[in-house]
């Protein structure tokens, strides 16, 4: 499985519709303070089916949805997609390329699509076990994380085992 | 099952140990199940000695230290079950260049198997990636994304 | 007393408005009672919004964005009650050079009244400062330190 | 009240006698990774009269005893004297310049002095008290600290306040 593009749209502070692609090796994303990075790891790991609102640094689900600036409206909704290549086969789907949508709303209605058909967060989450990404699994490591990894408690830190195992 | 998390921990420590050595240029590490409790409830013991120092509580190591202790064992865990991509978001925030460099000289040879996503402010990050995409809020809180070459970065 | 916390409550409040703007080149921020707890137990709630970038909670600032804040009040409570020296352990750590550039200017206003003390990785940081001592470690697990000239740091 | 000088010998990772000469402005340390900068600001806080061991990363206070190296045998002892200028009386002893000792050994007893006299733990504390320097002041950040501060919950926050008032 390969990671291709992830588009945004309504995203925390990506407003306007924004597309990242991705190539083999080591991509680096760069920025001043406050520019929007980190937003980008969220939006990974919000496709991926986080649910933890806490993990996505908001007090509620809505706070990932756009909510304007000085000059700009807030949004109605936020949406994201990404698109995979799967001609390994990794993700359980008969497809060489698989695009995962999520759409959140105002109301805090969600909407999950798997190629464009609508599916339940649970057949996302399904869509990722066992493939080593997923929102539980140590291929994210957000800001700060890693600096708390070692001053955790044993007992915490088994929980980076148990993904692995 | 047991066996299976025993059989992957003890891969996951051999390459730990190895993967230390590399990271420091030497010393010992270790990562050891807690004792006296049922394997899948054990909480994780992790001994680091970098090179030259004795042995002491790995709370007293350094805040740079403490992060390659980390790496070592992320990329014990990639040997053993590698993603197909990753996502690190300034993990060299605490990193002198020494150790900036080795940890990408140790990232290289997983890149036949995982693509990776690297947030840093950290230049000799940046000039040892593949792409560089630049984000910035030319309108204030509104994002916008740029491809970016490494001339355009050390501008 | 209640008097005396809220007095000096009210002072580093205004003052925390002030060195929030400063350091974020405009915007607005407020700290503010507990509601409904009596004084002497209240907590503290922080407000800080960015300039250019809506009301939201304090969660969702950046890494940066939250350091900024945090040295904010920190600089605060130096108006208010200075000390006779500061120490700061790599505070700068996930700073872009232009906030690194900022907080280095507004620090200036305090060094009539408090030594600082500040550990760093950050060459803006080095360049900004009066004297530089560099630790090092020749022989392993032993530390050592030398008074350094600017011209040494930078080779 | 002026820091001139620290004196440090067997202190963590400092087993030879080490002097740190402190003028007016900004000193910045800098190192690589373990070099013992942070110990610096470990030993400052010792001096100040920190008794909790964790706040100095160790296990017991021993621990911040040199522990030898793979060529040089362990200390039997810590000691770390800190001069400070005192011509404008902030700290409560008639004298122009205050010295202030503290020594631990393996056994774990301690030793603490006010220019040469022996003291208590105590004397050191209220030396400092009301001076602004001091163990729960807020003119000690560590490493890691600021990051920890924002995201604490707003009861935590509170300490910083009753420190200043
Ligand atoms: N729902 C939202 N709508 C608009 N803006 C948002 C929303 N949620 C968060 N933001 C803004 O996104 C910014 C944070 O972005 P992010 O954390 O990605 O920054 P960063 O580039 O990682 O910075 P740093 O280098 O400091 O870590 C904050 O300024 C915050 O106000
Ligand atoms: N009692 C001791 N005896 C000898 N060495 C010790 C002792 N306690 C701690 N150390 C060593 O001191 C080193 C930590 O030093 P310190 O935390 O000051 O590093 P630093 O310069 O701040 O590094 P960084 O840039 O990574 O934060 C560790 O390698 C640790 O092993
Ligand atoms: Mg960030
Ligand atoms: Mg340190």
């Amino acid at each position: 499985m390969k990671l291709k593009k992830i588009d945004i749209r309504g995203f925390k502070s990506f407003a306007d519709k924004t597309r990242l692609t991705f190539h083999d090796g080591i991509t680096c994303i760069v920025g001043p303070n406050g520019c929007g990075k980190s937003n980008i790891v969220d939006v990974t790991k919000w496709i991926l089916g986080e649910q933890s609102v806490k993990s996505l640094r908001g007090k509620e689900m809505t706070d990932v949805i756009f909510n304007g600036t000085t000059t700009r409206k807030a949004h109605g909704y936020a949406e994201a997609t990404m698109t995979l290549d799967n001609e390994d086969r990794l993700l359980n789907i008969d497809m060489d390329e698989v695009q995962v949508t999520r759409r959140v709303h105002r109301t805090g209605e969600g909407e999950y699509f798997i190629n464009q058909q609508p599916v339940r967060l649970k057949d996302i989450k399904e869509l990722f076990m066992d493939t080593g990404v997923g929102t539980k699994s140590y291929s994210v490591m957000e800001q700060g994380q890693i600096e708390v990894f070692i001053n955790s408690s044993s007992k915490d830190r088994r929980k980076l085992f148990e993904e692995a195992a | 099952s047991r066996e299976l998390f025993v059989k992957t921990f003890e891969e996951i420590r051999s390459s730990f140990q190895e993967m230390f050595r590399r990271l420091f240029g030497g010393g010992r590490a270790d990562i050891v199940l807690q004792e006296g409790v049922d394997v899948l409830e054990a909480g994780i013991e992790i001994f680091a000695k970098p090179p030259g120092k004795e042995n002491r509580s790995i709370s007293l190591l350094s805040g740079g230290e403490k992060v390659m202790t980390t790496i070592s064992l992320l990329f014990a865990v990639f040997k053993t079950k590698p993603s197909p991509f990753c996502i690190l978001d300034e993990i060299d925030a605490a990193l002198d260049e020494a150790n900036v460099d080795r940890f990408m000289a140790v990232l290289q040879e997983f890149l036949s198997f995982t693509q990776f996503i690297i947030i840093s402010h950290n230049r000799r990050t940046m000039t040892m990636s593949d792409e560089i995409y630049g984000v910035t809020m030319e309108e204030k809180g509104v994002s916008k994304v740029l491809t970016m070459s490494l001339d355009t970065v050390s501008a």
